[in-house]
């Protein structure tokens, strides 16, 4: 059985979706 | 049989990633097309005992990928503290920062990892860096609404003036 293929890993973008200051 | 080193290591199959390994002396630090070395995707999924053992083989804790990522930061990010202390011990820069103007400290608080907060503020991690959108980690910690992690941060500042 194939193993889950882990995707590439990421850092998130830290402020999504939050006002800028 | 098929899987990458990238694969091996960050689904922690330490024996088949060593076997991997032992061929090339130049693996354990040879990076994938995106510049992740087999140690950032152990770091990234929280595979510690992967960690331990790259470490242990020589893999570079201070490599940084092609958008300046490093394996603490994305320990960070999920929260693997253990990895975190692992890679703190190495002396690696624990202010690194990415192109996104992230630091370990800004990926723990977004991930509200409150132990991984507190360990990080605990080794003087940076309280002044800021995102690129301008965020403090007291300032993201705000926006998020994450209470805990605000009040370590307000907990370690008030220490910090106490001293």
């Amino acid at each position: 059985t194939q193993l889950p293929l882990y995707t590439s890993p990421s850092l998130p973008n830290i402020t999504l979706g939050l006002p800028a200051t | 049989d098929t899987l990458s080193i990238y694969q091996l290591a960050a689904q922690g199959e330490l024996t088949l990633l060593k076997e991997n390994l032992q061929k090339d002396e130049n693996l354990v630090n040879k990076p994938d097309k995106r510049g992740f070395t087999p140690l950032m995707w152990a770091s990234a999924f929280g595979e510690i005992e992967t960690v331990r053992c790259l470490l242990e083989l020589g893999a570079d804790p201070h490599a940084l990928a092609d958008q300046r990522e490093s394996a603490v930061s994305l320990a960070s990010t999920g929260g693997y503290t253990g990895i975190v202390v692992l890679l703190l011990e190495k002396n690696v820069n624990i202010n690194s920062y990415d192109w996104n103007g992230g630091t370990p400290i800004l990926y723990a608080v977004r991930g509200n990892h409150v132990k991984c907060v507190e360990t990080l503020l605990a080794r003087g991690a940076d309280l002044t860096m800021e995102a690129d959108s301008g965020y403090t980690p007291m300032d993201l910690a705000v926006a998020l609404g994450h209470k805990k992690v605000q009040q370590v941060i307000e907990n370690h500042i008030l220490k910090l003036f106490r001293n």
